[in-house]
């Protein structure tokens, strides 16, 4: 996956992700693509969450995924999350849960009862970093007012890390693939580099829905395991959604 | 780095919005959840209309776990065992999921995988 936070010159912003998922799923030889990956994209669905008829959240989903992994709470903040793959992983908190330790959330059910719940950034990063996980994982969250952007990066138990959308530092955007951010990513899954040089050169003046989708679009930021982009606009409270394909020649991953 | 050889690292893309052209595959449904609803209720319309891609994606996964596991015992534990675990998920979680297995057709345990994906893949 890839997802970004960014803010714009007037303060405005905006969330915008890719959605990877397969990876070494079956690959289709005839079709060069996954096979999960493929049979994914006509589950995609936008859902708008209401009560009283009114919207609570919304959400980019696969249908039948009860959890949430890409939403936003309009006027209020957007969140998305990333897998981090890790050998102290979602198994053995499995194994756990099975075992009768039940403290730890499931990872999108804590997403989903964020979006439902929580009223504000700061509360959905306190809860997002503080909440004890069964698997470790990158929480994007974007909030509605300047400077309200960071990736929380989790283990389990700890959230080890919060990276701030920081304009003091030039920091305009934070950015997320499937690495921690101070480290360097695997040389052959880098996506960070790629997607940080679109960004740079699209400028904090010119970033918009539009040009995060350029961003989103280019290879291998779009790869052949991109099943849907969701832009969001959290002051407008709009999210829209694509699904994807990466023609060939496309990395797999 | 390897991966930066042309053409599977592009110049960065340009003018692709409003989406278009052959990296675009289509538009996405909305549909509304009303919370209001008992949890087991929620879903019954989605369900009802994705039910085929829903199946369909829940038989490649099994195809794939049956060419690992050839005897087919890999998903008689999720048949089995899965259906188990349930019950100890959160509410309103866990009779959403109910819900998503009565209104698809698709064994309960089978729905419970599809939905704990993540914790089991994040290695």
């Amino acid at each position: 996956c890839t997802s970004l936070v960014a803010e714009d010159s007037n303060g405005n912003l905006i969330h915008g992700r890719n959605m990877d998922f397969g990876l070494f799923m079956g690959w289709d030889m005839k079709n060069r693509s996954w096979l999960i990956t493929e049979k994914l994209k006509p589950l995609v669905v936008n859902i708008d969450f209401q009560r009283g008829n009114k919207t609570v959240f919304k959400s980019t989903n696969f249908a039948g995924y009860v959890g949430m992994l890409t939403g936003i709470k309009p006027h209020a903040f957007t969140l998305t999350m990333n897998e981090r793959f890790s050998l102290d992983g979602g198994y053995i908190g499995i194994v756990e849960w099975i075992l009768g330790n039940r403290d730890g959330m499931w990872m999108s059910f804590l997403t989903r009862s964020v979006l439902e719940n929580a009223t504000s950034y700061e509360e959905a990063k306190n809860l997002l970093a503080q909440t004890k996980l069964l698997a470790p994982a990158y929480f994007i969250l974007g909030g509605n007012q300047t400077g309200q952007g960071c990736v929380i990066t989790r283990s389990r138990v700890l959230s080890l890390d919060i990276w701030e959308i920081e304009l003091k530092l030039g920091r305009w955007y934070v950015l997320e693939t499937n690495y921690d951010h101070w480290k360097e990513p695997l040389f052959l899954d880098n996506r960070r580099t790629p997607a940080m040089k679109c960004m740079n050169q699209t400028t904090q003046a010119n970033i918009s829905l539009k040009t995060v989708y350029d961003v989103l679009s280019t290879k291998p930021v779009l790869n052949k395991l991109t099943t849907y982009t969701t832009l969001m606009d959290v002051n407008k409270g709009k999210l829209e959604s694509y699904i994807r394909d990466c023609p060939n020649p496309c990395m797999p991953w | 780095s390897a991966q930066f050889v042309p053409p599977y690292t592009e110049e960065c893309q340009t003018g692709m919005y409003p989406p278009k052209g052959p990296t675009f595959k289509g538009p996405v449904t909305w549909y509304t959840i009303d919370l209001d609803l008992p949890p087991s209720e929620r879903w019954k319309l989605i369900i009802t209309d994705k039910k085929a891609a829903l199946v369909n994606m829940i038989q490649a996964i099994k195809d794939l776990a049956n060419a690992f596991v050839p005897s087919g015992k890999l998903i008689d534990l999720v048949d089995k065992d899965l259906p188990l675990i349930v019950n100890t998920l959160p509410y309103p979680f866990n009779e959403e999921i109910k819900g998503v297995a009565t209104a698809s057709g698709v064994p309960l345990g089978e729905v419970v995988l599809y939905n704990i994906f993540y914790e089991i893949f994040t290695v």
